[in-house]
C-alpha cells in the first residue's frame, strides 16, 4: 500500500489543515531535487512521523488525508 | 554523499565478487519497478547492510566497490 500525495490537490487544502503536510512534502522534494511530480510518493515511516506532527493516530490521519483527496484510498 | 551503483559496470564484475551486490540491487529494482536506470541510487543504510553481507567494515567495502568502478568515488 503506497503513500502517494496528490500535490495539486494539497495546494487547494486550507493552510491551517494542509500546512504541516505541505511543508513536509516540500522538505522531501528539496532533499531529493524532485520537482517533476504532480505526485510525491513517500515512505511508510513518513506516515508515522506525520501522525506525530498532526497529533493523531496514523490510521486517523490517513482517513483524513483520503477525505481531502490528497492521499490514495488504498493507503 | 550519495551511493550510486553503476549497473553496467557491475555486470562486468566476476560473480564470486559482484554476486551479492548484484542480487541486492536486483531485489531493490524489483521492489521499486525501477528498470529504467543504468544507475541505481540506494540508501545510506544499504551500505551498512551490504557491509554485513560482504563481512567487511562499510568503509572497506566502499573502497572495494570504488576500485571496481561500480561506486562513485565521492561515496
Ligand atoms: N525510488 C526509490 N529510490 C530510493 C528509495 N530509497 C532511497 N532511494 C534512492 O537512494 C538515494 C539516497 O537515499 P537516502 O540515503 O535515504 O537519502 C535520502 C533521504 O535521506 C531523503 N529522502 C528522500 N525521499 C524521502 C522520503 O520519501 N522520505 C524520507 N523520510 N526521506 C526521504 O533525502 C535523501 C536523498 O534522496 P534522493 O535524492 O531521492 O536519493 C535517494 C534515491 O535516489 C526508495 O524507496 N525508492
Ligand atoms: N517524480 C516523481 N514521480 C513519482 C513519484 N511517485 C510516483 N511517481 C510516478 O509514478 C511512477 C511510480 O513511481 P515509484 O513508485 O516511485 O516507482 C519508481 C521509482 O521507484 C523508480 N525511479 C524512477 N526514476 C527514479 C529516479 O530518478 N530516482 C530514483 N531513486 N528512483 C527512480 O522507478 C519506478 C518507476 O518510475 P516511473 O516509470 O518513472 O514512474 C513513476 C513516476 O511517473 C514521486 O515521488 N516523484
Ligand atoms: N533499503 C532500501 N529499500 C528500498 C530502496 N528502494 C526501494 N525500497 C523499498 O521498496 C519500496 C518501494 O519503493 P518505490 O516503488 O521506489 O516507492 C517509494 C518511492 O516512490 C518513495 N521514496 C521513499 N524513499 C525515497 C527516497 O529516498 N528517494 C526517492 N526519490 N523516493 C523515495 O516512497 C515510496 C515508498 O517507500 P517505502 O515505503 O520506503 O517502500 C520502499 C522500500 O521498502 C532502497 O534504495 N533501499
Ligand atoms: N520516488 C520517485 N522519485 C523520483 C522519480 N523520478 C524522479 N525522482 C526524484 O527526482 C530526482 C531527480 O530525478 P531526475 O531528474 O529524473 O534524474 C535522476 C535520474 O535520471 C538518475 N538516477 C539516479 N539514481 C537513479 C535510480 O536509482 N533509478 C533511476 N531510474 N534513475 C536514477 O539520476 C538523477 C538523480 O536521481 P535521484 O538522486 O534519485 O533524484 C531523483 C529522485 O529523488 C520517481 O519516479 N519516483
Amino acid at each position: 500500500a503506497q503513500i502517494i500525495i496528490d500535490l495539486a490537490q494539497l495546494d487547494r487544502i486550507p493552510p491551517d489543515k494542509g500546512g504541516p503536510l505541505a511543508r513536509y512534502a516540500a522538505a522531501i522534494q528539496t532533499q531529493r531535487g524532485d520537482y517533476n511530480g504532480r505526485v510525491l510518493s513517500i515512505r511508510a515511516d513518513d506516515l508515522r512521523t506525520l501522525a506525530v506532527i498532526y497529533d493523531q493516530p496514523p490510521g486517523a490521519l490517513a482517513e483524513e488525508l483520503i477525505s481531502w483527496g490528497v492521499l490514495n484510498p488504498e493507503a
